[in-house]
């Protein structure tokens, strides 16, 4: 079963396999290119040599005898690197939480919570909408009652304005006047009731 | 396989922050 | 603990010593074994440089793979990260493989943060539609008041304008 070294994937960008497997390649393409070099140096010095009985076939299945050596120990030794690698640097430990994923540990919340969470949100814009317009409603009379008061005030205005009329031309409280007024007609037309009787 | 994992990977490491950017966008402009 | 740039340091430093331990010149001669017999010297020199050869191109390997992918620095990142989370011991999270489920977890915070933005919203506004009912009830009260003045004084009014309708009847006869 293959461990895909996802977390790991997520915080180096690679998997840790893969780069292995391209520092396992490269190696192993040095040891091959040194060989190679290695093999090609040997046969040019065989050229120089006069009467020399071998040949380029006798130095190439030395080369690959030694390198079959070689080959085998080094993908022992990297193997066993690699597992070096994986455990010691390319891993992040099972306790350790990379710093994007620090809020799964503050929040685990469940659908439901989720859910009643969103729904607690609904309402409280539903809530906010409300009381937003009863705010409008609230200033709405507010003004209206302004309105109001200075039409009433103005009314009472008229009034008082109407009984300083009344004590502008001398009459201090226009009602007692006007009472005043009506019993001195009275009286009036008492004594010319009475004057007219004496006459006749 | 490997290129499907870091796909995955990569998409667990960004996406998160995306969305995040949409959601938070989203939630001041309910707000305005 | 050990930084993981010089574990890995050590680590290929120990793999190239095994290997040019396992490619020893005795080994390289018992191949060459011919080739040996006829120039020793020449074999001698040709091993150094084979041995050489491959450390220097490994290690060229290795500081092209830390420089290419910054290895260095995304490493010490790591020992960090590991430095700061040692002090727990329990598994820590890891990605559920159901995206929404994970994602939930990112987006709560700012949820829970609206949240409580309108909380504190709704809170203040029913503080101040509070203050405001109660300024509209004073004014409820204060216009029913002027209303009761407007009204007794007009109601004097019509009395008055009756009694001057007497008068002015009587003033008439």
């Amino acid at each position: 079963s293959v461990n895909p070294m996802t977390y790991e994937a997520q915080f180096f960008g690679f998997t840790p396999q893969t780069c292995m497997l391209r520092i396992y390649i490269a190696f192993q393409d040095y040891l091959f290119e040194v060989m190679q070099a290695v093999e090609q140096v040997l046969v040019k010095k065989l050229d120089g040599v006069s009467n020399c009985d071998i040949s380029p076939i006798q130095i190439r299945k030395c080369t690959e005898k030694f390198l079959g050596f070689m080959k085998g120990r080094f993908d022992s030794l990297f193997g066993k690197m690699e597992q070096l690698f994986l455990q010691l640097i390319l891993h992040i430990p099972p306790n350790i939480l990379l710093p994007e994923d620090k809020f799964q540990e503050l929040h685990s919340y469940s659908e439901e919570q989720f859910q009643l969470l969103k729904e607690e949100i609904e309402q409280l814009q539903e809530k906010y909408k409300t009381e937003l317009c009863a705010k409008q409603a609230l200033l709405a009379e507010l003004e209206e009652q302004s309105v109001v008061q200075a039409r009433l005030r103005q009314t009472l205005t008229l009034f008082d304005e109407l009984i300083n009329v009344g004590r502008h031309h001398g009459t201090s409280d226009f009602r007692e006047s006007l009472v005043s007024l009506v019993q001195n007609s009275r009286k009036l037309q008492d004594l010319r009731g009475h004057i007219e009787r004496e006459g006749a | 396989f490997d290129e499907i994992i870091v796909d995955i990977a990569m998409k667990r490491k960004q996406y998160p922050r995306k969305i995040l950017e949409y959601v938070i966008n989203t939630i001041k402009t309910k707000q305005e | 603990p050990v930084s993981r740039v010089k574990l890995l340091d050590t680590m290929v430093d120990t793999f190239l010593q095994k290997l040019v331990a396992a490619g020893s010149f005795q080994r390289f001669t018992d191949c060459y074994k011919r080739f040996y017999q006829l120039q020793p010297d020449v074999t001698q020199r040709v091993h150094d440089k084979f041995i050489t050869q491959l450390q220097t191109s490994i290690w060229e390997e290795i500081t092209e793979i830390k420089q290419e992918g910054n290895m260095e620095a995304v490493l010490n990142a790591l020992d960090q990260i590991v430095e700061e989370g040692k002090g727990r011991t329990e598994p820590a999270w890891r990605p559920s493989g159901v995206p929404e489920e994970d994602l939930r977890s990112t987006i709560v915070p700012y949820f829970l943060q609206q949240r409580d933005t309108l909380r504190r919203r709704v809170q203040r506004q029913e503080v101040e539609n509070q203050q405001l009912a109660e300024a509209v009830l004073a004014r409820r009260r204060q216009v029913e008041q002027l209303q009761l003045q407007v009204q007794a004084r007009q109601q004097a009014w019509q009395a008055l304008y009756r009694e001057q309708r007497e008068l002015v009847a009587v003033l008439r006869e």
